[in-house]
């Protein structure tokens, strides 16, 4: 098991590093053993932004970790692909321009995974091949309504 | 393998039968606040065996049930069906010849949960089986719950290493 | 110590169901005491959203969550009045229409409270009297400029 | 009493002196992920006497001194001054006559910080002092944290609890 937690670790820290590259338009994000043992060695971030120091995933700004946190979990992804992936309002603390690359490397990867994306993003739901829209007409009781981009930011703000 | 669509009955919000299909490998799910949407996720995570309450901001397990709003009365049970295509052969084991699996599972009042495959009952146990080795489960790491994004990154050094070690 | 307890219980108490109704439109929000004994039991929130049930905390959406948390915090705050507020995108997860509810609610405050909004949301910055821009145009270094809620916008994306 | 400006030189990411003025009683903040926007809240924190590295997202207190960048050097030490509009007499005790206060704090690479009022040296409790009543202090619940807005209504009975006291 030592073998394998080693090729683990090496493939998603160089996964890590490429997909950290790609949400941050540079710079590069590291995984780090926290000791000598292979075997019980602990595992820590380290993640520098393009034109910054290295930083303590403690230092980053809320929308600099949940990038991180994207990256981080799309490499562990690939090792082991799960056919489906659901995102709950990951986008939330982003900018547009964090969103724009976040949404880029979805569509990328919705080549061989399904992506299901809960947002109140304009900028996500146009990304998207079909919106689903949750509304409350009657309080209390949830019921789906087919929308497009305009109806579901519309239906957002009622 | 490719999630269709997830049928929801009586299960928190969805009072009334509900079916979510998901037609393509792109969906985005949108609603104002409190309509429902993280719902459909718990339904996901509760359909895949999850087993703990407080998993699935309840605290009893009962608690996924409709409680009833200002016009409905509370229902007695809840149902979420969740349909997959499965021509690729991709899950594993003794259903890789399956065309499409459906996984079912029901709870009443007294919290006693019932399981089905195919529309035959089965064990909660068969259901994990049926998902082993595609990286999916009711704590996946496929599925990130609202406003927890952030949490993964800001976890100790070895809750870092057992999440990678889950997904060697 | 016991009275004045109490008197802050139901001042915050009275408080906070009139903000709860005015931030959701309607429904109501209350303070509950654990225990017999005023002086040491503990203090729980329950609240009903328009149109649904008393429900626990735990069982509210992300934005009903946040929404609740705005409530007591000003609730509280109109107890002891500070002189200044800083809010850290507290209106990120919130949809439009509730964001349009939370900033009508500190226009109405800043009459008596300085407030300072960290915010990426279009509507919030429109009700600002003033926006301050933060960029890194130098990576790493951080510099003010001041701009207009489109240019806001705009730094928002670059 | 009215918070004019805030002044930081060496904190964090704001390495050149910037004065941050705050001309209305409401004021948006706005800018890029990672730009600089969090690390003001922490300012106005860190100069009325926080103590805690973790709480000012950092390991040592002395991170809070600029650390350097691609094109810049680490600098020695940081200094953020606040500066109150007090006409109206708020700010109560000794200081209720001073139309403007000013507290400056600064810290070296030691950790070593030193507190000043209207320019002149003083003790960190002096700082508490100032504020003491207004409701005003590192902790404030008046300064919420991003991310942080739900953890309030989150918390546990007792904490609740505590919280309510503070204010009373
Ligand atoms: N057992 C239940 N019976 C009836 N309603 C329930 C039940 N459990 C939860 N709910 C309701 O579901 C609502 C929360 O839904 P959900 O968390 O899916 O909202 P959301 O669409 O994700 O909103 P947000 O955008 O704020 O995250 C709550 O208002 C709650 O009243
Ligand atoms: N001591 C330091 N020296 C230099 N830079 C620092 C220091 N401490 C923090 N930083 C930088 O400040 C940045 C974080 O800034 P901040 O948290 O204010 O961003 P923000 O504008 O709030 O972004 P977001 O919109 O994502 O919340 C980090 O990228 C970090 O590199
Ligand atoms: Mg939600
Ligand atoms: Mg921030």
């Amino acid at each position: 098991t030592r073998e394998r937690f080693k090729e683990t670790f090496e493939r998603v820290n160089q996964r890590l590093d490429e997909l950290f590259q790609r949400l941050f338009g540079g710079g590069s994000g590291k995984l780090v053993l926290t000791g000598e043992e292979l075997l019980d060695a602990g595992v820590v971030i380290t993640a520098r932004p393009p034109g910054k120091k290295n930083a303590t995933i403690q230092m980053l700004s809320g929308g600099e970790k949940a990038l991180v946190a994207v990256a981080l979990v799309f490499a562990i992804f690939e090792l082991n692909p799960a056919p489906f992936c659901l995102l709950d309002e990951v986008d939330a603390p982003m900018d547009d321009a964090n969103v724009d690359r976040f949404c880029d490397l979805v569509k990328d990867m919705s080549a061989n995974t399904q992506f299901v994306l809960i947002t109140h993003n304009r900028r996500t739901m146009a990304v998207c091949h079909q919106l689903i829209g949750v509304t409350m007409q009657e309080p209390g009781v949830s019921r789906l309504v087919g929308v497009d981009v305009d109806e579901a930011e519309r239906l957002a703000v009622s | 393998m490719r999630l269709n669509k997830i049928k929801l009955a009586g299960f928190k919000s969805f009072v009334d039968p509900t079916a979510v299909e998901f037609p393509s490998a792109l969906v985005g799910v949108a609603g104002p606040n409190g309509s429902g949407k993280s719902n459909i996720i718990d339904a996901v995570r509760w359909v895949m065996g999850e087993s703990s309450a407080k998993q699935l901001r309840g605290g009893r397990i009962a608690d996924v049930i409709f409680n009833g709003s200002g016009g409905r009365q509370p229902l007695a049970s809840a149902v979420v069906d969740m349909v997959f295509d499965n021509s690729d052969g991709r899950l594993g084991g003794e259903y890789a010849g399956w065309r499409e699996i459906a996984i079912r599972r029901s709870v009443d009042r007294e919290g006693v949960s019932n399981y089905f495959l195919n529309g035959t009952r089965c064990r909660r146990r068969d259901i994990a089986d049926v998902f082993l080795g595609t990286g999916l489960g009711p704590r996946s790491y496929a599925i990130i719950e609202q406003g927890t994004i952030s949490r993964l990154v800001e976890s100790r050094p070895e809750e870092l290493r057992e999440f990678l070690e889950e997904a060697a």
